[in-house]
């Protein structure tokens, strides 16, 4: 007799935590670090708060040979969490405030928790979290109940906040193979700071070291703005909720209020289309006018494309700061691109190309890609990522006289949109849509020309010289 | 003011249906279908039953240039589902008869759930199951309430089965490239059947032209049976959940009956190195005492490796029968190897090479990698994958003086397991783990040793010849 069950998301994630980026001690190590920095920059970011970090890294012990039992703690300055919120935010799996149609690096409402998850069930100490909220300061100590995924309160205290602090410090311990682990973690903080160049960061190791990436500005980026659905990547069931949002509204009202890009005469237009008075009132609809109305938007030619100011690019001052900095080249081109969409979905990709100087050529004859993410560095699995694609398959790097696979060069691929398409819950690589593809290639084509025409100029001047 | 919620299982996957193999037009409709025939194999392998599946594919309409209307419709003999819990099983997501310890193509609770799932998004239309359980027949009409998580039962009937049928047959449509996804769709197929001989798929295409995948054997292979735990696989989590559902057990007994391959004496050696009495009752077991049990489980060296017995591999007769069929070659190898573990999971992992015959050299020189897991065809993102990474950075070719990117070699991996290490929800490729990896290195060491061997003499036979 076959045995049914439910099972809950915090167990799903439990039992296959491979898929969630968990599968060996330095993977998982590295993938809760990160989790945890991006959280903070988030904080940090939403609020227009100049980032002041810190991460440290200490082992408690020995669980085996490969496996040290280290504790992770990471203050942050990000204006901290609505203390009636707080159990859910670390202890219940699928909850957050990053569901809205927002660029940012938090999407699924899970990463923060996976990381204590397999903190909690590799050595079984509860999560410890400090968090300075308007006038008070809250201290909890949580564990989850896998089962039932829910946070369970072990203690829970209040006090003054004389100094005002607004931030969040979260602690726990899990089993990672801290040797292996640190120069992927070293690398990633490096990688952050080369896309945030306004953030203090600092990382203190196992031993007690300081790294320190200061903030080089004091300017931050423009922040990212809430926007609504596009109606070319609305499909039945969003309709159906924005008109259930929406009953007593008319038509021409709910049309124009509940999408982006949706004027009163484009409204008006899709409704005769459709044969539908822009005065009916939305909660008359039937099932069926919904689905023609799904359709129309979807179909529909005529509008705008999504609007740019609501994404946040690195920007192509700020991205050659960051190049210069931390690979010191020769010569380098950005480029910024034009916002698109995919699915109704904006994005805009920033590519660049860093070429000599301190940049050596790869050792192991593979082309070194800094692929970025709304400003999450992507350090695994990059053969499956839209970006390798392009550089490996699609560009035809002899017409640009480079070989990134021979040559003294770094690629950079910065994609950022209200919906990055992650193939994977652990944020590793980006799907190759149509459209996102066709804008890495045309960018690394521009940035690739530029280097190319700085190379066979200074190649000829050379010449010039030697005659 | 930031907005705090939480979502449904349902909603997270509709959101993120990228991340569960949905991705596109053509990615869609082929997981669709894939998901489905997992689902009847199951049934049918489940229960001893020789496997008639079909298959239908109809275009019912145009959504645009490139996107059909299709509709899916399989039928098998699988035994059908208990009627208390046909609505679940196709409308709750994280809901399955497959979260127990066994080797079976499902295992996340959501595949046919997430099917139908996009097809409700796009096309709006019902779910129809018809289930011949026992002495009944039952159909159903379902949606599903992703917000809520919960099947919407929109008709329900029962009537006599004096046929006594006991099978399931599901129908639904989607969005779906079906030009571009049919080869796929055919590819999958035909290496389902190769390596499970004895069943009977056949495939009805938009034109109505059957392609049947006669069986060759009515032999079934062993099926696999339901094991417990293995120590080495523990977590404090998995050991506090049998802690609680033991309770008035003793330890020794607990041991012996909540784990694989944990004999008396066993238990009583891991116990005393403890200082625990083998008659304390578990339920007094204080959580301290718990994580020292669980490390001493993990640690512990004296434990037969996992029985093999409880998987069922392809086996070589049967592997080699198929691959002939397929393939045609003038010479092939093939090993079963013994089973190894990997974190407390027992696997199997079997590997061919054929060679010659009616096989031509890849097209575009890349090795051609059949890679199969717990029988499934991996026909995507290969890139990522464990046998990728041996086939193409760890075999040693020239030693065997064979080149599959040039020769006209296949190349076939099969892992069978308890819990294969997927990295993603969309079941497409193996993670790397050591003991896997190990294993399929040096499977394919020997057969390519035997393949070589083959080569020279036959070489040398053809060079006698000439004399
Ligand atoms: N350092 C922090 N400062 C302020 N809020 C935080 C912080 N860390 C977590 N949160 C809150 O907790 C929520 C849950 O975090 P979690 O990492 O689990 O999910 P997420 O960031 O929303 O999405 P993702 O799974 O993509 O990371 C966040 O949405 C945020 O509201
Ligand atoms: N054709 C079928 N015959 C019998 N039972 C079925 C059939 N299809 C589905 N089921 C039942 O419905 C359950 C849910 O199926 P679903 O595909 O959603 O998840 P799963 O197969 O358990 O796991 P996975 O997500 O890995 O496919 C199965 O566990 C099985 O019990
Ligand atoms: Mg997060
Ligand atoms: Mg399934």
């Amino acid at each position: 007799e076959e045995k049914f069950k439910e099972i809950s998301p915090a167990d799903f994630f439990y039992r296959n935590r491979d898929i969630a980026g968990f599968s060996n001690p330095v993977r998982a190590l590295y993938t809760a670090v990160r989790e945890l920095v991006e959280n903070s920059l988030d904080a940090c970011e939403t609020r227009g708060i100049l980032p002041d970090i810190i991460l440290f890294l200490t082992i408690e012990g020995q669980a085996d040979s490969e496996r040290n039992i280290v504790r992770i703690r990471i203050a942050d300055n990000g204006g901290g969490i609505p203390p009636e919120h707080i159990p859910n935010a670390f202890g219940k799996i699928l909850f957050g405030s990053k569901y809205t149609l927002i660029q940012s690096r938090g999407t699924f409402g899970l990463g923060g928790k996976m990381a204590y998850l397999y903190g909690q069930i590799t050595t079984n100490n509860p999560l410890e979290i400090t968090v300075g909220y308007r006038k008070r300061i809250y201290f909890f100590k949580i564990m989850i109940d896998i089962k039932k995924n829910a946070p369970i309160v072990l203690e829970r205290e209040e006090k003054s906040n004389p100094k005002k602090w607004n931030g969040t410090i979260v602690s726990f311990t899990l089993e990672g193979d801290y040797f292996r682990a640190f120069p992927k973690i070293l690398e990633y903080i490096k990688l952050s700071a080369l896309v945030a160049p306004y953030a203090n960061i600092t990382l203190v190791d196992a031993y007690g070291r300081l790294i320190r990436f200061s903030r080089s500005t004091g300017q931050m980026p423009n922040p990212p703005k809430e926007t609504l659905p596009h109606p070319h990547g609305v499909d039945v069931e969003m309709v159906k909720r924005l008109v259930e949002e929406n009953r007593k509204r008319s038509l021409i009202s709910f049309l124009t209020r509940s999408f982006h890009r949706v004027g009163k005469e484009t409204a008006s237009r899709i409704l005769e289309q459709l044969n539908l008075s822009p005065n009916t009132v939305v909660g008359e609809l039937g099932l069926d006018e919904i689905v023609r109305l799904t359709q129309a938007l979807k179909n529909y030619n005529g509008f705008l494309p999504p609007d740019a100011s609501i994404l946040s690019p690195i920007g192509e001052t700020l991205l050659k700061e960051g190049i210069k900095k931390e690979l010191e080249p020769e010569v380098l081109a950005v480029e910024s691109r034009k916002p698109q969409a995919y699915s109704g979905h904006p994005f805009i990709v920033e590519v660049g190309i860093a070429y000599g100087g301190k940049i050596t050529p790869p050792e192991d004859g593979n082309a070194i890609i800094y692929r970025y993410a709304n400003r999450i560095p992507l350090l695994y699995d990059e053969a499956n990522d839209v970006s390798y694609k392009v550089v490996n398959k699609l560009m035809n790097w002899k017409r640009y006289r480079m070989d990134p696979r021979t040559d003294p060069v770094r690629i950079i691929v910065h994609i950022c949109s209200t919906k990055i398409p992650y193939k994977t819950v652990g944020k590793e690589y980006v799907a190759d849509r149509p459209e996102i593809e066709r804008e890495i290639l045309n960018g690394l084509r521009n940035v690739s020309r530029e280097i190319s025409f700085y190379l066979s100029r200074k190649k000829s001047m050379e010449r010039e010289k030697r005659r």
